[in-house]
């Protein structure tokens, strides 16, 4: 573990602990170290290692004895800092009509069964009537799969055959204010940031509805490409939160630093296996230490 | 990256950045530590002499060698297996029109009986493509329907076989079990098979597509990768450690969402979209 390996670091000299600048630079490379190979971005690890540093000069650990202890607490202070959720509500639900969430992001990351599993968390958690909306027009099926999942979980889909995802969307907030259901959640087709006719699609599916609440699905594995994708989805529309699937897998989850260091949305959802009760609030504190080792 | 003056300390720090954030993970650290050496010794002196130096690193580690599929035995049974959307459902797809052009009589198994609407999704594709497919209804038994899959390839005087599984985690020791047994069931049902286990690894995958190839082929024994998921700006370098630990045949890589985005791996071409 990373702890171990600072130990390490500072039990290697005289002194008993106390800490050099050249091994706190040690100490500093162990960290940049682990945070690589918890597939941070490389930007993103730089800066994170001068930010421990700056807190660690600040916090004048070369003249403490647990030294090694302490840089390890600053980086895990670091992490969880840049982590937390703010203490607002994830989704800002709102007054008299129903509230429109959308969600977005690359192939395959978990959209489509985070859709459903945000809905059953709003029925039976916060009481909402949600209304899913199968707005992925291109995949083979994923329309059948909303619409299986909706019957699953006994929440209504809504899908007319031959539409485009924008009509799809403010069709179906049209269907919610008829039939008192106060969420809509739209579904939409998995796209590659770089595919600017999608990107246009996205673009034209928040115009038509405006969003309250707009969430980046993001797959935990995810390794350094998570930069370059969640900074052309911010791009084209803005980012409220993220949702960070398949954490029950054994991914280091890094991504999810580097989304939120250089989008600044914050993680609020963490999805846990592939079951539509699988969805938990996120601990920035429980990722930290994932991210740590 | 050209030019004939000397390199600085900035351009070795882009080139260690280009190696990390194409994912190359612990062999970029090596790498990177290659080329600063090399710089220090003078053997790379200028912008151009980077790229050929890593070229030629990192073409140590993948070979030059180009590791096909060789269809042999009849029927052909390929089964294919990853994690929760790598683009396995998609890549069957991909990997039946490509052997249905070189002239198989190819057959699909939607051993899915999982995930909501699996089973449709791999019809789509079925229809499509104009090729039959055996399957039940989604909860079905997926090694039962695989036996019965195999069974009817051999009555049918199908040429190839393709077993579509479910999304599972490597750490979900249920689920790797559940994918032994489909794979020793094609084994009784026609000797030899499994011929080729495809572990489908998504090319945005960190570090932990190595984890993944290990504990699938500790599992599995998978006998064959393919990549997809790379026409977007992800470059798949944890195959460069996998190659160098593990040294699995790549065969295929998947470029798009259709079914003609395929391609097969050849070991230089790859390397140099790592440097796009
Ligand atoms: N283990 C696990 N699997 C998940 C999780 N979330 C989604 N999945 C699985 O991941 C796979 C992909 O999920 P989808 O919901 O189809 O992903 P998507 O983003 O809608 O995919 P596209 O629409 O093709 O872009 C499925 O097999 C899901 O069951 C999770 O938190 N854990
Ligand atoms: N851009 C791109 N998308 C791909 C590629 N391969 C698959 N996809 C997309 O990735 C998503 C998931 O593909 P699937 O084939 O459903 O993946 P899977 O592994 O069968 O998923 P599960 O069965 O749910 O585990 C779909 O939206 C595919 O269109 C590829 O090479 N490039
Ligand atoms: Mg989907
Ligand atoms: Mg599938």
């Amino acid at each position: 573990s990373l702890s171990q390996r600072l130990r390490k670091v500072v039990s290697g000299l005289a002194g008993r602990g106390k800490l050099s600048e050249s091994n706190m630079q040690d100490g500093l490379a162990e960290i940049r170290a682990a945070l690589l190979e918890a597939d941070v971005h490389f930007r993103v690890a730089k800066d994170l290692v001068e930010r421990v540093e700056q807190a660690a000069i600040g916090a004048k650990i070369l003249e403490s004895v647990s030294a090694g202890e302490q840089l390890v607490k600053i980086f895990h202070d670091e992490l969880v800092a840049l982590m937390q959720a703010p203490d607002d509500e994830p989704i800002a639900f709102a007054k008299g009509r129903p509230t429109v969430l959308l969600m977005a992001g690359l192939q395959g990351a978990g959209k489509t069964t985070t859709s459903a599993k945000l809905a059953v968390h709003l029925r039976n958690d916060k009481k909402r009537k949600p209304l899913l909306v199968a707005a992925d027009i291109q995949r083979p099926a994923a329309v059948d799969q909303l619409q299986q999942l909706g019957k699953q979980i006994d929440i209504p889909v809504f899908h007319v055959a031959g539409e485009a995802p924008e009509r799809l969307a403010s069709l179906a907030v049209a269907e919610a204010k008829r039939t008192g259901r106060d969420t809509v959640i739209i579904d939409t087709a998995g796209r590659l940031h770089i595919d600017e006719g999608l990107m246009a699609e996205l673009g034209r599916v928040k115009s038509a509805v405006n969003p309250d609440t707009t969430f980046l699905v993001c797959d935990a594995m995810t390794g350094q490409d998570a930069v370059r994708s969640a900074q052309a989805f911010v791009e084209t529309l803005p980012l409220d939160g993220v949702i960070l699937t398949k954490l029950d897998g054994d991914s280091r989850g890094g991504a999810a630093l580097s989304v939120r260091h250089v989008t600044g949305a914050p993680v609020r959802y963490a999805g846990w296996g592939e079951k539509v009760e699988d969805l938990q609030p996120f601990h920035a504190d429980r990722l930290v230490s994932r991210v740590l080792g | 990256l050209v030019g004939r003056s000397m390199l600085d300390a900035s351009t070795l720090d882009e080139m260690e950045e280009l190696l990390y954030t194409a994912d190359l993970g612990p062999a970029a650290a090596s790498v990177a530590a290659d080329l600063r050496a090399a710089n220090k010794a003078g053997t790379v002196k200028t912008g151009e002499d980077v790229e050929p130096f890593l070229r030629e690193k990192l073409g140590e580690i993948m070979g030059t060698q180009v590791e096909p599929l060789r269809i042999a035995g009849k029927p052909f049974v390929l089964l294919v297996c990853g994690v929760n959307g790598s683009g396995k459902t998609t890549s069957i797809a991909k990997l039946a029109k490509h052997l249905k052009g070189e002239g198989h009589k190819v057959m699909l198994a939607a051993c899915d009986t999982f995930r909501a609407a699996a089973v449709e999704q791999l019809t789509v594709w079925a229809d499509r493509l104009d090729m039959p497919i055996v399957k039940r209804e989604t909860g079905a038994d997926p090694s039962g329907l695989a036996f019965d899959a195999a069974a009817r390839a051999r009555d049918e005087d199908i040429d190839v076989l393709i077993v579509d599984t479910a999304g599972r985690l490597h750490t979900q020791k249920n689920l790797m079990a559940e994918l032994e047994k489909i794979r020793r069931v094609l084994g009784k049902a026609i000797p030899g098979a499994p011929h080729e286990v495809l572990l489908i690894l998504d090319g945005t995958t960190g570090q932990n597509a190595i984890a993944q190839a290990k504990e699938f082929s500790a599992a599995v024994d998978v006998t064959g990768l393919m990549v997809t998921k790379l026409d977007g700006t992800a470059r798949g370098g944890a195959l460069v450690t996998i190659r160098q630990e593990l040294k699995l045949p790549v065969r295929f890589l998947g470029l798009g969402e259709s079914a003609d985005d395929i391609e097969r791996f050849e070991p230089a071409a790859f390397l140099e979209a790592l440097f796009q």
